[in-house]
């Protein structure tokens, strides 16, 4: 059900973002005892595609995930292990030559309004400042003003 | 423990 629910929430044939499915994908990651651990990795093949629209459809679900999806889930986004998945889209070491300047900006700017956010998530700023120190981050993007007030909290695990 | 050895298998990427 995971799968299914990404797949449609990432349909690169379809120009608008799905909220629906994704608010489904979100529901079944907090239902599936391993939702938390499995979508990410889900979530990362999707950010590699080749196809943009797919790619950056992917980016909203996971930005919607970090902010909905509770605990569990934040926990294995900010693990080196599923960071290292987005700095390969960005790096031209991995896959950064193929990526468009569209996803990489949008990578970069969703890491650093982590570190604004999640300023507790020390393994996030740290990939964050490895990026800047390679030269891959030219400089911190600019948050639109709706980014830069924190998400509100995560649902406490019980709902 | 489990936990303890995760963390130490949990490196950034070589750049």
């Amino acid at each position: 059900a995971l799968e299914l629910w990404l797949n449609k929430a990432t349909d690169p044939s379809v120009s608008e973002q799905d909220w629906a499915a994704i608010q489904n994908f979100c529901e079944q990651v907090n239902t599936d005892p391993n939702g938390p651990t499995h979508a990410p990795w889900l979530l990362a093949h999707k950010i590699q595609s080749p196809q943009e629209r797919e790619a950056l459809h992917a980016l909203t679900v996971l930005e919607t995930c970090v902010n909905h999806c509770g605990e569990k889930f934040h926990g294995e986004v900010a693990k080196f292990r599923f960071l290292n998945e987005l700095i390969k889209v960005l790096s031209p070491k991995y896959l950064g030559s193929w990526t468009t300047d569209k996803v990489k900006g949008r990578v970069i700017e969703m890491l650093f309004s982590w570190t604004v956010w999640f300023p507790e998530d020390i393994k996030i700023r740290d990939a964050y400042q490895m990026l800047k120190k390679q030269g891959i981050v030219k400089q911190d993007p600019k948050l639109p003003a709706d980014r830069i007030l924190p998400p509100p909290s995560p649902r406490p695990r019980s709902s | 423990l489990g936990e303890e050895s995760e963390e130490r298998d949990d490196h950034l990427l070589p750049m």
